[in-house]
């Protein structure tokens, strides 16, 4: 069988099916500060997965607060520097008339994983840390 | 600060895949 630090070179969705994958490219990326690209990416993830009903209505809406506020509100942030303005005042808007919807975080998710794709993913690919690991 | 901290942490840790 294929070991597993081959398939992570397939695609960035190989590499971020595997655990020990996933932690070898977060230790990349806090290398170059940019962990919070991955965290984002898995908190929209997350955020999709929690089912609208009453009982965690307000669960929903703290959560979107918390993911607008640690990487969205920031223009410096490194997340927010990769997202579109129309993509963060759509956001922003959702979490004012607090609109949360299971979708709202998707186009941002769709911007930050093309920019992994184009950009970080290739350099982990060809970084010390993944070539010593392999 | 804490609690929204750790809702944000239990949100990415529920999107990776388990241990295989």
């Amino acid at each position: 069988p294929t070991p597993p630090y081959l398939r992570w070179a397939e695609s960035l969705h190989s590499l971020l099916d595997d655990q020990d994958g996933i932690n070898l490219f977060r230790t990349f990326l806090k290398q170059e500060n940019c962990a919070d690209l991955l965290d984002f990416w898995f908190a929209c993830s997350g955020f999709r997965k929690l089912e609208p009903c009453d009982s965690n209505e307000e669960k929903r809406l703290k959560l979107a607060k918390a993911i607008y506020k640690k990487y969205i509100l920031d223009n410096n942030g490194i997340v927010s520097r990769q997202i579109k303005p129309a993509t963060k005042s759509f956001i922003k808007d959702c979490v004012i008339k607090q609109l949360i919807d299971p979708a709202m975080f998707d186009q941002a998710q769709t911007e930050i994983q093309s920019m992994i794709e184009e950009n970080t993913y290739p350099l982990f690919l060809k970084s010390d840390i993944y070539l010593e690991y392999t | 600060i804490d609690s929204e901290d750790d809702l944000l942490q239990e949100c990415i840790s529920s999107a990776m895949p388990k241990k295989k």
